[in-house]
């Protein structure tokens, strides 16, 4: 009876939500908030590192500015929120 | 606090709003007291009011969508984004979006408001006993009918207060059958249903026909969820089906087995492995109030704060007596400023001091904005334009805008020209800077004032001068306007009381103009609410608005 359950994870029909990694996650988060990817108005489009993006993320949450995907940051990008972008585009 | 790149704001106070559609996840009355109450918190701290209209276009349209609703921003399904809302503007701008793949609710679980009964449409209260057992959930118990029902009170056998819960056999929301109860079974396309369903509709929906036949009578509405229906999934508004078995194991409670998300689901069939039909199970929701009131923050001009307790912070966080933060009151009156308070009686003094009576040494309030509704791209035209100090000043009417003469410079205002220059009526006619002395001159009526730093001198009268009108005295001005000591030539003349009057009329510009200043190596004459802009070889090398082209509005 002490043995672990071994959970299978399912594709259930109709789900939005998609099974995805943590890193996955992360970047989707980034971009659709606007950290990374930033288009200027000239129309040039400037690449922000991860860990750059992840610390303003980081600042603008109130979160320790570590510019990794720590734990906290990791689960305030699975909080529920507003989809207004918080970085201007 | 933060504002829209633009400072992005109504240009009027009084807003209008529409609610397109509604959520089966509440009765229609607990949505629209929802969102009224959202608009509320920001009218509390501002001069702006909110009007709801029923039909047309108001400034803010409201709706439900889910994934993709007709935007370029769908919704992502259960939980992670909830809604969202444009800055003001036109069109789709202002408008505010919730996604009806969320549960909502006041924020502590199902909000149920009865109908019929005997309770006065009173919200069900949860848990609440009959006949011994305790029930968290309406339920049928009781009936022969079929019909959810609640009590509204801890203990229905004492009480006695009941309500009939949302189900689609007592009404229907929106469609074309003013809230009639479903008929079933029903035709739809020569199939017979047996519940609502999602049927011919691409958004998820679920609808009934109310009549037997909807190919014949085209009657239809909408189901409201039961308070016991999932969300999401693909059997939306269904109840879970206990037990229900999944990978051939048998379940008698919602589980987050087979999920990595951890969200608890059940089946809405007795076999998920066989139906695959399923929802997430209900949970505490989330508080349309709430989110509406930040949404609507955005509808009115407001970014994200990074302020964790601020209403604008991005993320969602109940909180049962809310009320707006410091933050949020500031960023919103930085918009729109304060409700407006009745004036009050204050101790009557000089509005023009005499000049003997001015003491040089006292220290004018710091200069700080009133007002912010003034906007000074409403106002076709302004009393006097001017550059001092580098900058571009705008007056009308006791208040005054500047912007920096850069190209980027940005209008701040208005502020209070007797906060800055107490000795000055609220009117400017004209006025300008001397660069060598920095004195700045200004014009009312046919008197001036001269100020050297925080000390006044004035009123002085033009005619003294032998100037009849500010008209006179641009003449006076532009007679001399290519010497290279221009301004200071003039303040000269001004302050020996010996002007040189010569009639100078320049081929291209207004002999009439109010307002002469150099601006980006230009010199600009204004009037009305036009400019000539002449250029070093004395050619008017443009006309244009003021508004337009110098505040670009």
């Amino acid at each position: 009876w002490s043995l672990p359950l071994k959970s299978v994870m399912v594709t259930f029909p109709g789900d939005i939500i998609k099974n995805m990694t943590d890193t996955d996650l992360a970047q989707t988060y980034l971009k659709r908030f606007g950290y990374l990817d930033r288009v200027h108005r000239s129309g040039f489009q400037s690449m922000v590192s991860t860990s750059k993006a992840l610390k303003r993320m980081q600042r603008q949450m109130g979160l320790e500015e570590t510019g990794d995907l720590d734990k906290s940051t990791l689960e305030a990008m699975k909080r529920p929120r507003c989809g207004v972008p918080d970085v201007a585009n | 606090y933060q504002t829209f790149e633009g400072d992005l704001k109504w240009d009027h106070r009084d807003v209008t709003y529409r609610i397109i559609n509604y959520s089966p996840d509440m009765e229609s009355s607990l949505i629209d007291d929802s969102f009224a109450r959202a608009f509320k918190v920001w009218s509390d701290v501002t001069p702006l009011t909110f009007t709801r209209l029923f039909d047309g276009t108001a400034d803010i349209m409201i709706s439900f969508g889910k994934a993709n609703h007709g935007d370029p921003y769908p919704f992502d399904g259960k939980d992670g984004l909830l809604a969202h809302a444009y800055p003001p503007g036109e069109g789709l701008q202002g408008d505010a979006h919730f996604d009806d793949d969320e549960h909502w609710t006041l924020g502590k679980g199902p909000a149920v408001k009865t109908r019929y009964g005997n309770a006065d449409g009173a919200i069900c209260h949860f848990p609440f006993t009959f006949e011994g057992k305790t029930y968290t959930t309406c339920t049928t118990d009781g009936r022969t009918d079929n019909l959810p029902w609640c009590a509204t009170t801890a203990d229905y056998s004492k009480d006695k207060t009941f309500g009939f819960c949302p189900s689609e056999l007592l009404y229907t929301f929106g469609g074309n059958a003013d809230g009639a109860e479903c008929v079933f079974p029903f035709v739809f396309l020569d199939k017979e249903y047996d519940s609502c369903t999602t049927e011919g509709r691409s958004d998820g929906y679920r609808w009934c026909a109310t009549t037997d036949n909807f190919d014949r009578d085209i009657k239809y509405g909408f189901c409201p969820s039961r308070d016991t229906a999932v969300t999401g999934g693909n059997s939306e508004g269904e109840p879970c089906q206990f037990p229900f078995v999944f990978l051939g194991k048998a379940y008698d409670s919602c589980t987050s087995e087979g999920r990595g998300d951890g969200k608890l689901w059940c089946s809405t069939t007795d076999n998920y492995d066989e139906d695959k039909k399923w929802g997430f199970c209900p949970d505490q929701g989330y508080s349309l109030f709430l989110v509406a009131a930040h949404e609507f923050g955005h509808a009115l001009g407001l970014d994200h704060s990074n302020i964790r307790e601020a209403l604008m912070y991005p993320m969602y966080a109940y909180v049962e007596d809310f009320s707006l933060n410091k933050d949020d009151i500031e960023g919103i009156q930085y918009l729109y400023g304060p409700v407006p308070t009745p004036p009050q009686p204050t101790t009557p003094t000089t509005p023009y001091p005499d000049p003997d009576e001015t003491d040089p040494t006292d220290e004018p309030e710091p200069t700080k904005p009133v007002d912010p509704t003034k906007d000074a791209c409403k106002l076709d035209k302004f009393d006097s334009i001017t550059v001092t100090e580098g900058e571009l000043h705008f007056f009308k009417d006791g208040l005054y805008w500047k912007m920096s003469s850069r190209s980027d410079g940005v209008l701040k205002g208005p502020f209070s020209i007797s906060k800055r220059w107490p000795a000055l009526p609220p009117v400017i006619d004209s006025a300008f800077e001397d660069p060598l002395t920095k004195k700045l001159y200004f014009f009312s009526g046919n008197r001036f004032w001269v100020y050297t730093g925080q000390s006044v001198l004035g009123p002085r009268s033009i005619e003294k001068l032998g100037l009849p009108n500010i008209y006179a005295l641009w003449r006076l001005l532009v007679s001399d306007i290519f010497n290279d000591n221009f301004w200071y030539g003039f303040a000269q003349k001004i302050d020996n009381g010996y002007p040189r009057y010569t009639d100078i009329v320049f081929g291209g510009v207004p002999n009439d103009a109010h307002d002469v200043f150099q601006h980006k190596g230009h010199i600009y004459f204004c009037r009305d609410r036009f400019y000539w802009r002449m250029n070093s070889r004395r050619q008017v090398d443009r006309v244009g608005y003021v508004k337009y082209d110098l505040l670009k509005c």
